[in-house]
């Protein structure tokens, strides 16, 4: 799975995810990714959110929107928001994932509960950092 | 006239040493490569929306991410690609789910969200729907590898799973 989330000039919040799904799935089976709220979520009165992980878990718990909501209305830093989501919802389900995240104010943030995640980002004018593990 | 843009190219459990420092090496400079086609948009005044699309198709082009080319297998030995797409400003989104024949599955959800009135279209349809507006097509197996069809071997190795349905299905990835 792989996934994209930016603030422009005008400070317009998108993201986008695009995956395989999982290996030897049978029947159809679809995860996270495509549905909006879950694998992908974009508000400028928030934050834009992508997500990769096991899908079920992604879907039950509307990741990308709970991060969202949890912006909008706890007036959590977009930090806390994702931390909270993936260690306090998701992990102690067996939930393994991560997110990606900026706010309305280009505040980025990175988070998983696994061992790695393939990550990259970049603000104005800044250099390009990239990470595995 | 700030910006910012982040990727991520898949979560898991990366056990050690499973990447030799030259493999690393390559995933970083792919990793770059998306971060950099996005930045150029939005350093030049573009929209976060181009942004992201053009990221994300870069990292459907490597076969490094399970994603586009070098999507992992399913049970038939097929691919099926989902992919979605937001827009902050309008709330207005678009996405595919099961596709099998565009190399770039996030090109075809922009495509439902701008030229549909849809948001979620899935399997065949979405796929009528992407010739329909002219995107490119590609055979199912461009997108297999070598590297995910010997992942996919190991599952099906590892996993018995019976044919009936609620069976326990071995899901690798």
């Amino acid at each position: 799975t792989v996934g994209a989330v930016a603030i422009d000039q005008a400070g317009n919040l998108a993201a986008a995810t695009s995956t395989g799904g999982m290996t030897n799935k049978k029947y159809g089976r679809v995860g996270d990714s495509p549905l909006i709220g879950c694998g992908a979520y974009a508000d400028n009165r928030s934050c834009a959110v992508s997500t990769t992980g096991h899908g079920e878990y992604f879907i039950r718990h509307v990741v990308a929107h709970e991060v969202c909501a949890r912006y909008r209305y706890l007036g959590e830093s977009l930090q806390q928001c994702a931390q909270q989501v993936l260690f306090e919802e998701l992990q102690p389900r067996g939930g393994e994932g991560g997110l990606i995240a900026i706010d309305h104010t280009g505040a980025v943030t990175l988070n998983f509960n696994t061992e790695g995640m393939y990550r990259g980002w970049s603000e104005s004018d800044g250099e390009i950092f990239t990470g595995i593990y | 006239n700030r910006y910012a843009i982040a990727i991520h190219g898949g979560a898991g459990t990366l056990s050690k040493g499973m990447l030799t420092e030259d493999q690393e090496n390559e995933v970083h400079a792919a990793l770059r490569q998306a971060v950099m086609a996005g930045k150029q948009i939005l350093a030049q005044g573009g929209t976060s929306l181009d942004a992201v699309e053009a990221a994300v198709r870069e990292l459907e082009n490597s076969e490094w991410f399970n994603a586009g080319k070098g999507s992992v297998y399913n049970y038939d030995g097929d691919h099926e690609l989902d992919a979605s797409i937001m827009d902050g400003a309008t709330l207005k989104a678009g996405a595919v789910a099961g596709v099998r024949n565009s190399p770039n599955p996030v090109s075809v959800a922009r495509a439902v969200m701008n030229k549909s009135e849809h948001v979620l279209l899935a399997g065949e349809g979405a796929d009528r729907f992407a010739r329909a507006m002219g995107l490119p097509q590609v055979e199912n197996s461009w997108f297999g590898t070598p590297m995910r069809h010997s992942q996919w071997r190991q599952a099906q190795d590892k996993a018995q799973p019976s044919l009936e349905p609620g069976a326990e299905d071995y899901k690798f990835g």
